[in-house]
């Protein structure tokens, strides 16, 4: 029924062919970015019918940060969002160090078996940066209801870790590998001064996903 | 699902991150809609690791670091959170509606909040349809409003044309306005529009009072195509 329609979107990975041209001017050809973050965007395969495309993202500082999230106040908080907050609990805001995110299933509903994937998730990262405390923050977006390929993403978190860079195509990339049904990556990034510090040019960076589903009520 | 990360090389202080985030989020990301639905995942991280050198923005709202790193913040975030809404599913149009001269700041998001989300408003606007019947029936049943805020004969509805064009006028002080129907369609047809509500005081009538403002998109029969078989 869906191909019979010709403005049908599957719910699948973004590639650069599926860009419409209305969207491409919300791409960044440049940016800036800020010191000591690099990023990378590597194909896994979590939802199967992705042969190809990046679908896991890992954000990851040189040094530890301070950090603070907001998370979805639905009652059913998916695991990587209990994890998570958990994490920036016991480090009390600081020590955190990367945040990786897969798209293609979120990790949502999935019992005690979820929370596992979750952690062992973040665990991955930290021991590939030498770290020994949780120190990442992990997202999922995708289907509810169904059981991370786990060991497909533990298996290429050490290529993710390998792989960063900070580049703008390495930003692009990671921007692009937490699309889910969204038909552009979004990322932006600026430069600003703060009062105290004239000489100093800081940079901020920020990507983001999300087309469905979207009315947040975070705290 | 909404997901985001937003990372600096200024120094902040980690008793500051949290205020400095959720001032964002609640002006960003937390004043966005697409379909109305709230995630299990929704997620947003802030990362901050000094690099870039200075001295660290304190935990004070008052210090001038911290507010100016708060408007830089919270305006990036907007920017950042409307991505969102241009990419909502079946999306043909990002919205504005501003709530504005109201006495009080939660009612005024609340009324915001309801127009971004009715499904009748979102398919008029799909359907370039200047129904502002539909605008003021979600501000009239808006859940949590303290009284006083809407008063019938204080409220005025208008489009606000992107091209610096004059407001159309659809309701002022409860009266309707005789709507230029052709100029209507002409505003409908550029993918952003906004759409100011003016409370008028309110009770009071007291002008220059609290303004929310909310991001979103229309409804079309893409989202219906998406959502069908989003799973399978």
């Amino acid at each position: 029924i869906a191909t019979s329609r010709n403005q049908v979107r599957f719910y699948n990975v973004l590639h650069d062919t599926s860009i419409p041209d209305a969207k491409r001017k919300h791409i960044p050809s440049d940016g800036t970015y800020p010191k000591g973050f690099r990023v990378s965007g590597t194909h896994v395969g979590v939802k199967a019918s992705n042969t190809k495309f990046p679908d896991l993202a890992l954000i990851s500082s040189d040094e530890p940060c301070n950090a603070a999230a907001v998370f979805t106040t639905n009652k059913f908080q998916a695991a990587p969002v209990q994890v998570s907050k958990a994490t920036l609990n016991s480090r009390q805001g600081k020590g955190v160090q990367s945040v990786v995110i897969n798209s293609g299933c979120a990790n949502a509903v999935t019992g005690k078996g979820g929370l596992e994937d979750a952690q062992s998730m973040g665990a991955t990262v930290d021991k590939c940066a030498g770290l020994s405390e949780p120190s990442t923050i992990v997202m999922s977006t995708g289907v509810i209801g169904q059981r991370l390929p786990i060991a497909k993403i533990l298996d290429k978190i050490p290529t993710a870790h390998s792989n960063l860079a900070s580049t703008h195509n390495a930003w692009l990339a990671t921007a692009r590998s937490i699309c889910t049904t969204d038909t552009f990556p979004k990322l932006i990034s600026q430069t600003f001064t703060l009062p105290s510090s004239p000489g100093i040019t800081y940079s901020v960076a920020g990507m983001t996903k999300g087309a469905g589903m979207i009315h947040p009520n975070m705290a | 699902t909404l997901l985001g990360v937003v990372c600096t090389d200024a120094p902040i202080d980690a008793a500051a991150m949290k205020g400095l985030l959720l001032h964002a989020v609640s002006r960003s990301f937390n004043s966005i809609s697409v379909d109305g639905d709230t995630s299990t995942n929704d997620t947003i991280a802030l990362l901050a690791n000094g690099t870039a050198g200075g001295s660290a923005v304190p935990a004070s709202p008052s210090s001038p670091d911290y507010i100016a790193l708060q408007e830089v913040l919270t305006s990036f975030t907007q920017s950042l959170s409307q991505l969102v809404v241009r990419d909502g599913e079946g999306a043909t149009k990002f919205v504005t509606v501003r709530v504005q001269n109201s006495p009080c700041y939660d009612s005024a998001r609340r009324i915001a909040s309801t127009i971004a989300r009715s499904p009748l408003v979102k398919t008029a606007l799909y359907g370039r349809d200047a129904n502002w019947g539909r605008i003021l029936c979600a501000i009239g049943y808006t859940e949590g409003v303290t009284d006083g805020v809407v008063v019938p004969e204080r409220t005025s509805v208008s489009f606000k044309p992107v091209d610096g064009s004059p407001i159309l006028k659809l309701l002022v002080n409860g009266e309707p306005e005789t709507v230029d129907e052709q100029r209507a369609s002409a505003i409908l047809q550029n993918e952003d529009l906004e759409i100011v509500v003016d409370l008028g005081g309110g009770a009071k009538g007291e002008v220059g009072g609290e303004e929310a403002v909310y991001w979103f998109c229309d409804f079309s029969h893409e989202y219906v195509t998406i959502n069908g078989d989003y799973r399978t």
